[in-house]
């Protein structure tokens, strides 16, 4: 998964 | 994806689950806020918009819809369900939820990453989430003793957040510039919103007695 992107979390 | 934001997902998948159980097992939504459930339902629309734009990963993705579709089918069960509405009890839900969404949505306009519909979206997601458990709380405090999945789904609530806040100390400490304050900030009242529920769920499960919280 792209790592530090803005909205990677739930 | 580090392990406490897996532990956090997970116990929000569980609290979840638990709700499903209990309606489903027990044909009852007593205790439970449908204004609480709309109110997630609502965070989750609105905050996963990126569903279909931006592809993050696929646990990512699985689990957005996951949660998209269970907090819908709750809210579709004590809605419309014959037997579970039936079991609803809305004269003690009676928290009005809607100032809740009209006080997060003018709060996301001013305070904000970026002023674009999804990052304002976002942002009013993060704060709904942070209040969304009042109207249940307050039920909980009303009804006086309640059944104990009910508390077991707002203990793993208050779990999952408190995991994503040792998420975000542990991301601010590995990642260089990780900044996620709306979401540290919302996320520390969401937990604090928690802390004397589970103070007072710790004291029951000491004393091995029922949940009683004060009026």
């Amino acid at each position: 998964e792209r790592n530090g992107s803005s909205k990677d979390e739930l | 994806m580090n392990i406490f934001r897996f532990a956090g997902d997970m116990t929000h998948l569980i609290s979840i689950l638990v709700l499903l159980l209990k309606i489903y097992a027990t044909k009852s939504c007593s205790g439970i806020s449908l204004k609480t459930q709309e109110l997630y339902a609502i965070v989750f629309v609105a905050r996963y918009l990126d569903l279909f734009t931006d592809f993050i990963s696929v646990y990512n993705t699985v689990m957005k819809l996951v949660f998209i579709g269970c907090s819908l089918a709750i809210v579709w069960c004590m809605r419309l369900h014959r037997v579970v509405r039936r079991t609803y009890n809305k004269d003690v839900d009676t928290f009005r939820h809607y100032f809740l969404v009209l006080g997060c949505f003018l709060l996301a306009l001013f305070v904000h990453e970026k002023f674009t519909f999804q990052e304002v979206l976002w942002a009013f997601s993060i704060y709904l989430e942070a209040v969304a458990i009042l109207p249940q709380l307050v039920l909980l405090q009303r009804s006086g003793n309640v059944d104990n999945l009910t508390v077991q789904y707002v203990f793993f609530l208050g779990a999952y957040r408190a995991f994503y806040i040792l998420n975000w100390i542990y991301r601010y400490l590995t990642e260089p510039h990780f900044g996620r304050w709306i979401a540290s900030v919302a996320g520390l009242v969401q937990t604090a919103l928690y802390a004397d529920f589970f103070y007072y769920y710790f004291i029951s499960w000491k004393n091995n007695a029922k949940l009683q919280l004060p009026a």
